[in-house]
């Protein structure tokens, strides 16, 4: 562990725990994409299949415990507790462009061509993408919250922490996974976008919209 | 073996 990984993985606790928030204290959906959320579920569920059959140590189970608990919370949120507010029209991207061209990579491009290997790595390869139903949810509608402006940001920060953590490891351990790096590189640049826009606006008190 | 040190990572 390395205070980049820890940073991040931080702040990908505070993005999950900002969107609860959000859900619970406006009891609303609007402007959150179902899809992202199911596709973060199917990540999650993909890489942490051998919760039960490695143990890392106790911060390592307990995050992935969190991690699949709310995102799955999340979900029950939006597609059913709070359902009435779940905006179905503008969160229309076509997941399946994401996940069929994902699951034929992870069989092709991975470090070993067995069954748990490949799945890690159809995670790994999904999380990069995830995000692109929300941010097109976001510019369907031309704008964002700004508390989903903030959940955005500390996820995006997330995987470019872990960026700086792949880095961190290279020179102090000689570590070096390359499709977890050039996965990383790619979900973190999604981002850029959105992240000029937080910055130019959100960090200036105004609202995000996009010219629709 | 990268494959195995990187599953200590969420």
């Amino acid at each position: 562990m390395n205070i980049f990984r820890l940073c991040g993985d931080m702040s990908h606790l505070a993005a999950i725990i900002i969107l609860l928030l959000k859900m619970w204290k406006t009891r609303s959906v609007a402007g959150i994409s179902g899809k992202s959320q199911i596709l973060f579920a199917t990540v999650f569920t993909a890489r942490y299949l051998d919760l039960f059959t490695s143990f890392i140590s106790i911060y390592n189970t307990c995050m992935k415990v969190f991690f699949i608990g709310t995102v799955y919370f999340t979900i029950y949120l939006i597609y059913m507790k709070f359902k009435a507010t779940y905006d179905s029209n503008h969160d229309s991207f076509r997941v399946e462009f994401l996940i069929v061209p994902v699951g034929g990579l992870a069989f092709l491009v991975n470090h070993e061509f067995a069954p748990l290997e490949i799945i890690w790595t159809f995670s790994i390869y999904l999380e990069s993408v995830a995000i692109l139903p929300q941010l097109f949810m976001i510019s369907k509608t031309g704008e964002a919250e700004t508390i989903t402006s903030h959940y955005l940001f500390a996820l995006g920060s997330y995987r470019a922490l872990y960026l700086c953590n792949w880095i961190y490891r290279y020179y102090a351990e000689g570590f070096f996974d390359l499709i977890a790096v050039v996965a990383g590189v790619v979900q973190t640049i999604l981002y850029c976008d959105f992240f000029y826009l937080y910055i130019t606006k959100v960090m200036k008190g105004k609202k995000i919209s996009l010219p629709a | 073996d990268p494959a195995e040190l990187v599953k200590d990572e969420l």
